[in-house]
C-alpha cells in the first residue's frame, strides 16, 4: 500500500535523518498517483497535494527526528481530516421530518431508502417511505416489495399524480398516523438534466425537507465533482450516502464530493440486505483511498 | 492555434484523466505525444489534439472488431452481467426492442430472482418490446430459470435469447460462482450457449470498471461490453483501459432510459467525443 511504498522510498535514502525538498517532491508524486488511481478528481488531487506538500516542506516535518514518518503522517492525517466526522447526525426538526433521497441512476436510492427506514425504525422512529419515482419501470413495485418484506409503510400513488401532490399526501398521512420521518425516494437523474434538477428544486420548495441526501456509488469516477456540485448548487444538500462500499472501488469520489460540498458522508451502503447500512468512518475511508 | 509548452502537457493530462482514462493509458499517450513533438512530427496544439484523438482511435481499433456473429443453428444466447445498477435490465429491454423492430424474434429471461421487483421491471420491457419473458417466482434458482428460458427459446426457434442477471459485486465469490453456474447451465440446455457474455458497465464508473472486467472475466468468458449512461457528463474513458488490456469488443452504448436510447459503438466517434 501507499504507506509501505512511501516508507520504502524514505528508507532507501541515505542514513541521515533529514529529508530534502527533492525527497518530498518524490513522495508527493507517489501520493498523487495513488489518489488519481483511487478516482479522486484531478483538480482536487492538485489542491490536496499542494497543501500537503507545503506542510511537508515546513520546518516541523523536514527538521523532525523522523521526517519520513512525519511526512507520511501529514498525508494520512490530512486526508482523514478532509473526510469529515463519523456519525454525523440526521436533522429531525419538523414533525414529520422529511428526507429526500437524490442521485444518479442506479446509485442505490431505492434500496437505501428502505435501509434507512429500517435503521431509523430500530432507533424507535416511526417511518413512512414515499415512492416518488414515477419514471422507472416497476420503481413503485420495488419500494412496495421492500416495504412488505421489511414491514415498512409505503405511500404510493399510481394514478398519475405529480411528485408534489404525492409527497404532500404522504406528509398529511404521516401527520395523521403520528409518523416521525418521511423518506422520499426519487427517480435517478443526471446532474446535467436541468429540467429534472428543477423538478427536485420545486419538490424541495413544496415539501420543506429536513435532509436532502445525495446517494452516490463508491465507484463513481472523475465526474463526482460535477455530480456533487450540480446537486448541491441546486438543492443545498445536507449529506451524502456512499453506496456499494462492499465492492473494491477505492472510493476517491468520496473525497471529491466532500471537498466540493463540505457536506458529511452520513452513512455507507455495504451490501444489498436491509441491514447493510453502516456508519461512515473517515479514517477507514482515508486509508482505503490511499490504498 | 497555440504553441505547445510544458504546461500544455499538464492540460492534456488533465483532459485525459478527467475522461476517466486512468493513469496508465494517459501516461502512454502523453509519452507518445511528447515523443512525436520532440521529433518535430507535431507542432501546434491543433496537431496535438488531432494526434491524441487518432491515438485513442487506434487504442480502440487495434484488436477484435466491435461486432459479434449471430448463431446460425438456433437462438443466439446473450448473457448480460455486471455490478449493481449498471443498466443490465434496461439494456436487455432496449436490445429486445431493437431486434424486434428489425424483425427478429427475441425472448427475455428474467434471471434476477433476487432483487425486489426485478422480474416486474423486465416484464414491463417485455411489454414494450412485444417479447416473451421467461420468469419464475421471486427467490427461484437463477440457473434453473436460465435453463428453462434456453429450452423455451430453442423450442420456439427464437432468434435471440437475452438473459438478464442480478447485479453483483465482483468481490463476492459466491455470487461470481453463481454466474459461472448460470453460464454452464445454459450450455446444458443448448450446447454452445451462451454465445455471448457481455459485461454491462456504467459510463460514470472510474477505474473500478477495469477491475470489474478482470474479475467477472475469471468467472465467465466475457465476449463483449456494453457501456451505459453515456448521456451523462462522464466520458466513459475506462473502456479504453478495458479494451487495451482485455480486447473485449464494445457492442452497444446506452444514451438514456427509453426504448431508442441505444446505439452501436463506434470507436471513431467515441474517441472524438472523449477528447474535445
Ligand atoms: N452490493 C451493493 N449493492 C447495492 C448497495 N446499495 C444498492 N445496491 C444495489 O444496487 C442496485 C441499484 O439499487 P437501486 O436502489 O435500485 O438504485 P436507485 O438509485 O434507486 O436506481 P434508480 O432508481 O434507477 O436511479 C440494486 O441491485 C441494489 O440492490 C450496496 O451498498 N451494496
Ligand atoms: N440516463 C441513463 N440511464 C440509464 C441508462 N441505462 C440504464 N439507465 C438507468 O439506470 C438505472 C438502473 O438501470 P437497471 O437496468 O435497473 O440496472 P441493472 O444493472 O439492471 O440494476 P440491478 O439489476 O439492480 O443490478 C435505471 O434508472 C435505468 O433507467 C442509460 O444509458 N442512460
Ligand atoms: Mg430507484
Ligand atoms: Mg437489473
Amino acid at each position: 500500500n501507499l504507506s509501505d511504498r512511501l516508507n520504502d522510498t524514505f528508507r532507501n535514502l541515505t542514513g541521515r535523518g533529514s529529508l530534502t525538498e527533492k525527497n518530498i517532491e518524490d513522495a508527493m508524486r507517489e501520493v498523487r498517483l495513488a489518489l488519481l488511481d483511487a478516482d479522486v478528481n484531478y483538480k482536487i488531487v492538485k489542491e490536496f497535494i499542494s497543501e500537503v506538500k507545503e506542510e511537508c516542506l515546513g520546518e516541523r516535518v523536514l527538521k523532525s527526528v523522523a521526517p519520513g514518518q512525519q511526512a507520511i503522517k501529514v498525508v494520512s492525517d490530512s486526508l482523514e481530516k478532509l473526510m469529515g466526522e463519523t456519525n454525523a447526525p440526521l436533522n429531525f426538526v419538523n414533525k414529520p421530518s422529511v428526507i429526500l433521497m437524490v442521485g444518479l441512476h442506479g446509485s442505490g436510492k431505492t434500496t437505501t431508502t428502505a435501509k434507512l427506514a429500517h435503521h431509523l425504525g430500530k432507533q424507535g422512529k416511526r417511518v413512512l417511505v414515499v415512492a416518488a419515482d414515477l419514471l422507472r419501470p416497476a420503481a413503485i413495485d420495488q419500494l412496495e416489495a421492500l416495504g412488505r418484506e421489511h414491514n415498512i409503510p409505503v405511500h404510493s400513488d399510481r394514478t398519475g399524480s405529480d411528485l408534489n401532490s404525492i409527497v404532500h399526501d404522504a406528509k398529511r398521512i404521516a401527520l395523521k398516523s403520528n409518523k416521525d420521518v418521511v423518506i422520499v425516494d426519487t427517480a435517478g437523474r443526471l446532474e446535467i438534466n436541468q429540467e429534472l434538477v428543477r423538478e427536485l428544486v420545486d419538490l424541495k420548495k413544496k415539501s420543506n425537507p429536513d435532509e436532502i441526501l445525495l446517494v452516490a456509488d463508491a465507484a463513481l469516477g472523475q465526474e463526482a465533482v460535477s455530480v456533487a456540485t450540480h446537486f448541491d448548487d441546486a438543492l443545498d444538500i445536507t449529506g451524502i450516502i456512499l453506496t456499494k462500499i462492499d465492492g473494491d472501488a477505492r472510493g476517491g469520489a468520496a473525497l471529491s464530493m466532500r471537498r466540493v460540498t463540505g457536506e458529511s458522508i452520513k452513512f455507507i451502503g455495504v451490501g444489498e440486505k436491509i441491514e447493510d447500512l453502516e456508519a461512515f468512518y473517515p479514517d477507514r475511508m482515508a486509508s482505503r483511498i490511499l490504498g | 492555434d497555440g504553441t505547445w509548452g510544458e504546461d500544455s502537457y499538464e492540460q492534456l493530462e488533465e483532459a485525459l484523466i478527467s475522461a476517466d482514462l486512468g493513469i496508465s493509458i494517459t501516461q502512454h499517450i502523453i509519452n507518445d505525444i511528447r515523443d512525436r513533438y520532440e521529433r518535430g512530427q507535431i507542432q501546434t496544439s491543433t496537431d496535438i489534439v488531432a494526434a491524441t484523438k487518432s491515438l485513442l482511435s487506434v487504442y480502440l481499433n487495434d484488436g477484435a472488431p466491435h461486432t459479434f456473429d449471430y448463431n446460425i443453428a438456433g437462438p443466439t444466447v446473450i448473457l448480460l452481467v455486471g455490478v449493481n445498477g449498471s443498466g443490465k435490465t434496461t439494456t436487455a429491454g432496449k436490445l429486445a426492442c431493437m431486434w424486434q423492430r428489425e424483425g427478429k424474434s427475441v425472448v427475455l429471461a428474467a434471471c434476477d430472482t433476487f432483487r425486489a421487483a426485478a422480474v416486474e421491471q423486465l416484464k414491463i420491457w417485455g411489454e414494450r418490446s412485444g417479447c416473451q419473458v421467461v420468469s419464475a417466482k421471486h427467490g427461484a434458482d437463477p440457473a434453473s430459470v436460465a435453463f428453462d428460458a434456453t429450452q423455451a427459446a430453442v423450442a420456439r426457434k427464437a432468434d435471440i435469447l437475452l438473459v438478464d442477471t442480478a447485479g453483483r459485486q465482483h468481490t463476492k465469490k459466491g455470487l461470481m460462482d453463481e454466474l459461472g453456474k448460470i453460464a454452464k447451465t445454459i450450455g446444458k440446455a443448448f450446447p454452445g450457449a451462451p454465445h455471448e457474455i457481455w459485461l454491462v458497465v456504467d459510463g460514470s464508473t472510474g477505474t473500478n470498471a477495469l477491475q470489474q472486467a478482470r474479475t467477472f472475466g475469471r468467472s465467465v468468458e466475457l465476449s463483449g461490453l456494453c457501456l451505459t449512461k453515456l448521456d451523462g457528463s462522464s466520458k466513459g474513458g475506462i473502456v479504453v483501459a478495458i479494451y487495451n488490456e482485455l480486447k473485449l469488443p464494445i457492442h452497444f452504448v446506452g444514451l438514456g432510459e427509453e426504448v431508442f436510447d441505444l446505439q452501436a459503438f463506434d470507436p471513431q466517434s467515441f474517441a472524438d467525443a472523449l477528447f474535445t
